[in-house]
């Protein structure tokens, strides 16, 4: 192969594998990365420069191929996690694993407590559930606070009944969520008692895990076509609407859940609300609940004669088993050696909060707590939501929720680095080749990367791209010194972090979007065409300026920060 | 800045602001009248306007003119208590004169927010009133956040031949390009003069220079294949123009000759 380009690497003044480590953060990152971006070049199941011409559908399935192929790949060769994500990175389509990977796994191991963590994430990292994270909706995207889902507990019932009441409250952009997910971190408003408690996250199931079909009280679609051919229409952003959505199906299933299921399902769509009965065959139902009832005093006499520590993870949890209201399991009490967990039976893997220390004797009247396990262990962690419905407020502050939005931004950070140094990359390459004016005596005409205008454009970008790669690398320590202060419940970092995420994502998503922009001018008219990969990857880049936060609202953030400082 | 009175220094990104006192004095220049006297101009206390600040300052004509019987334009101060002066382009390359102009025009900014909020009884109606410049001040402190963690990768252990000087050129071209891009704000919050901006163009006029011939390289270094840039126009081999070529004919547009659509619409036209 000639390289059009020797003239240019021989002037080089520095020693560019060298560069390349400092480029990647390390030799081993390098080595990684590399060995991962080869794999993917030279297997023509990901090839990407057909991508343009494909319709909507086509584009769609053509990501799921990919999704799926790649996944098998990362099982059969065995590759780590982090090769895992390097893998995905360079198949570069946006597609529902994304968000499992990149939002719904991090919401759990970010918020979820201990036992939430040990049911959730193995379904999860197997790709046995599939995950998005529903929290922007119709109506409310930066303001969180501002989220009209509602997340109503029932006392009577002992279970969560998750609800949209307004057109507004409609879950809207999250990706995946449109045609793939089948369960989603939820964010909605916690109401308990007549009181609404704000904004918290939520494990709910969308669709059913046999026949993909959204559970009763579900409503969910894709939102749409999106800006640019191709981009991110291979990514099915969806809308989500719940009515008064109990999650009734979510049985572990190794209780036979899918008797149960099929006794539901086959009585076509059920709409989940008041009472079941006058829904189902009557004999139906009273198989079911002769199999309930049996199973629980089974259970109970089981717990009597054993007393001992029993795992709440083999219950049925009574939520999902209402009939007429009535409650048929009431909730469990975890007795293990040397400690005390409570833990409600009821949603009690799908609520997810990681709250305060509170001393467990303060607790232990108000039993159960609804989000959590809480331990004997010195720094328990407080009641949310009790048995009779009461709200512990804890002391941990909000921002912890927003773990997980500051580790994305740290992650969006490093992207932005990336999306500007591919753009930098294809724009100074082609400005080496291409020639125009200045030519005498027939003389070649000038390099276009020569003239002081394409360097004055040009060259700015290529320092911020190393510059947001740096303090990517230096956010990234941050995030983790903030995780390592929440163990020891120091919090006193929280809002330095929260306003530099914020803000450094706000500053270095607009530089990249502009940059990428500015990148396929210095293209001239060529860089227009879809095979000079610039309006794919800007069409790809630009909604990270107004996602995990608008940037001007971030910026306010910033602002009010400096302000109070 | 509203917690400053209380004694407690702010920490992190934003411990700049536990300096503003002194980065208010990050002046660069005052026109003023000087007696005649023999050169170099001699020590002389700040001027009243700042009776706070002990300060002494050199003052220096500007370089190159020939000094005045009557006057010295003060081109710059040099405030002995830290803050350096940029009376040369090459100072521009010292990454504490950089720092030291953009925390004194973040500070500036953030002070000036803080004196017109204080002027609302309403704090929050203060703030959103005032939220188009506070989102300029935040981004003054978030550029300045940029531009110290680029200088502190400085700090760090780098190897390879050639490869911390390129860095250190790249951290010059980040911050006075940036300084270039807002040389408004850093004028009006007095922190550079005019001159000081002009040198500072000059100067990365000739860093642009001093980069051209390494630019391929340091974008080599990004380590992307052409099958992850997707780009006919940055392929790792330049071979641009057939590969242009070749890709058009890849469009199902050129599937045929003749278009779909000719017989019934084109045709009929031309036929009439």
């Amino acid at each position: 192969v000639v390289d059009h380009l020797a003239f240019e690497r021989n002037k080089t003044q520095f020693d560019v594998e060298e560069m390349k480590i400092v480029w990647a953060g390390s030799r081993h990152a390098l080595e990684v990365s590399d060995k991962m971006a080869r794999l993917v070049a030279s297997d023509p199941a990901f090839r990407k420069d057909d991508r343009p011409m494909l319709g909507r559908k086509e584009l769609f399935k053509n990501t799921l191929k990919k999704a799926v192929y790649a996944w098998k790949r990362i099982i059969e060769l065995r590759l780590t996690e982090e090769e895992a994500a390097m893998l995905r990175t360079f198949v570069d389509q946006p597609a529902f694993t994304d968000l499992h990977w990149g939002m719904f796994i991090p919401a759990i191991k970010g918020q979820g407590t201990e036992e939430q963590q040990q049911k959730w994430l193995p379904l999860a990292q197997r790709m046995q559930i599939i995950g998005c994270y529903a929290q922007t909706e119709l109506g409310h995207g930066s303001n969180v606070q501002g989220l009209e889902t509602t997340a109503t507990f029932d006392p009577k019932t002992d279970e969560f009944v998750i609800h949209s009441p307004t057109l507004t409250s409609s879950k809207w952009w999250p990706g995946g969520l449109g045609k793939v997910s089948t369960h989603a971190v939820v964010y909605a408003r916690l109401i308990t008692d007549g009181q609404d408690h704000g904004v918290h996250g939520f494990i709910v199931q969308l669709r059913s895990l046999d026949d993909h079909l959204p559970l009763p009280g579900i409503t969910v679609g894709d939102i749409g076509m999106k800006f640019g051919n191709g981009a991110y229409n291979s990514m099915d952003n969806g809308v989500l609407r719940f009515d008064h959505y109990l999650d009734l199906l979510h049985l572990p299933d190794r209780l036979g859940s899918s008797f149960f299921k099929d006794q539901l399902r086959m009585k076509g769509n059920i709409r989940v609300g008041p009472p079941l009965v006058g829904y189902l065959g009557l004999e139906s139902l009273l198989q079911f609940f002769i199999f309930a009832w049996s199973y629980y005093w089974a259970l109970k006499v089981y717990l009597t004669w054993k007393q001992e520590s029993f795992s709440l993870t083999e219950r049925v949890s009574s939520s999902f088993l209402r009939l007429d209201g009535i409650s048929l399991f009431p909730r469990c009490l975890k007795i293990c050696r040397d400690r005390i967990k409570f833990t409600c039976c009821t949603g009690y893997q799908n609520v997810l909060v990681e709250i305060s220390t509170r001393d467990l004797t303060e607790t232990f009247e108000c039993i159960f707590s609804y989000a959590n396990s809480m331990s004997w262990n010195g720094k328990d962690l407080g009641c949310l939501v009790t048995r009779e419905g009461k709200y512990a407020q804890s002391s941990v502050p909000r921002q912890l929720v927003y773990g997980t939005m500051v580790y994305v931004r740290q992650t969006i950070v490093r992207d932005a680095s990336s999306a500007l140094a591919r753009a930098v990359c294809i724009a100074t390459r082609y400005s080496a080749v291409r020639r125009q004016f200045g030519s005498n005596k027939g003389s070649l005409e000038t390099q276009v990367l020569d003239y002081k205008t394409q360097q004055a454009r040009l060259f700015p970008l290529l320092a911020s791209a190393y510059a947001f790669r740096f303090v990517g690398e230096w956010l990234k320590w941050l995030y983790m010194d903030v995780m390592k202060r929440l163990q020891a419940n120091d919090f006193s970092t929280l809002p330095e972090a929260h306003a530099c995420t914020a803000g450094l994502k706000s500053l270095t998503t607009s530089v990249t979007a502009d940059g990428i922009e500015e990148c396929r001018k210095l293209c001239g008219g060529h860089g227009y065409l879809c095979s000079s990969g610039l309006p794919e990857l800007f069409a790809v880049y630009i909604p990270t300026c107004t996602y995990e936060g608008d940037n001007i609202v971030l910026l306010l953030q910033v602002a009010r920060h400096l302000i109070k400082t | 800045i509203s917690k400053l009175g209380s004694g407690k220094k702010p920490v992190g990104t934003t411990s700049y602001i536990g300096r503003v006192e002194q980065l208010m004095l990050y002046h660069s220049d005052v026109q003023k009248e000087v007696p005649n006297s023999d050169y170099p101009g001699p020590e002389v206390l700040l001027p009243s306007a700042f009776p706070c600040c002990s300060a002494r300052l050199l003052v220096k004509p500007l370089a190159g003119d020939i000094p005045c019987p009557f006057s010295y334009h003060l081109d710059h101060f040099t405030v002995v208590s830290g803050l350096t002066s940029h009376d040369f382009a090459e100072d521009w390359l010292k990454p504490n004169e950089v720092l030291g102009a953009f925390e004194a025009r973040a500070a500036k900014k953030l002070v000036a927010c803080a004196q017109n909020l204080s002027k609302f009884t309403n704090p929050e109606e203060g703030f959103q009133e005032l939220s188009a410049d506070l989102v300029e001040t935040a981004v003054a402190h978030c550029q300045l956040i940029v531009v110290s963690k680029f200088i502190e990768k400085l700090q760090q252990d780098i190897t390879g031949k050639g490869v911390k000087h390129q860095i250190q050129l790249l951290c010059s071209i980040y911050a006075l390009s940036l300084l270039h891009k807002h040389l408004g704000d850093f004028l009006s919050t007095g922190c550079i003069t005019p001159k000081q901006g002009s040198l500072a163009n000059d100067l990365l006029r000739s860093l642009y220079s001093e980069v051209r011939p390494n630019a391929i390289g340091l974008v080599d270094a990004f380590n992307y294949t052409d099958h992850y840039l997707g780009s006919v126009l940055g392929r790792y081999d330049g071979d641009v123009y057939p590969k242009l070529y070749e890709e058009a004919w890849k469009d199902p547009l050129n599937d045929s000759v003749v278009p779909d659509g000719f017989q019934e619409y084109i045709r009929p036209m031309l036929k009439q």
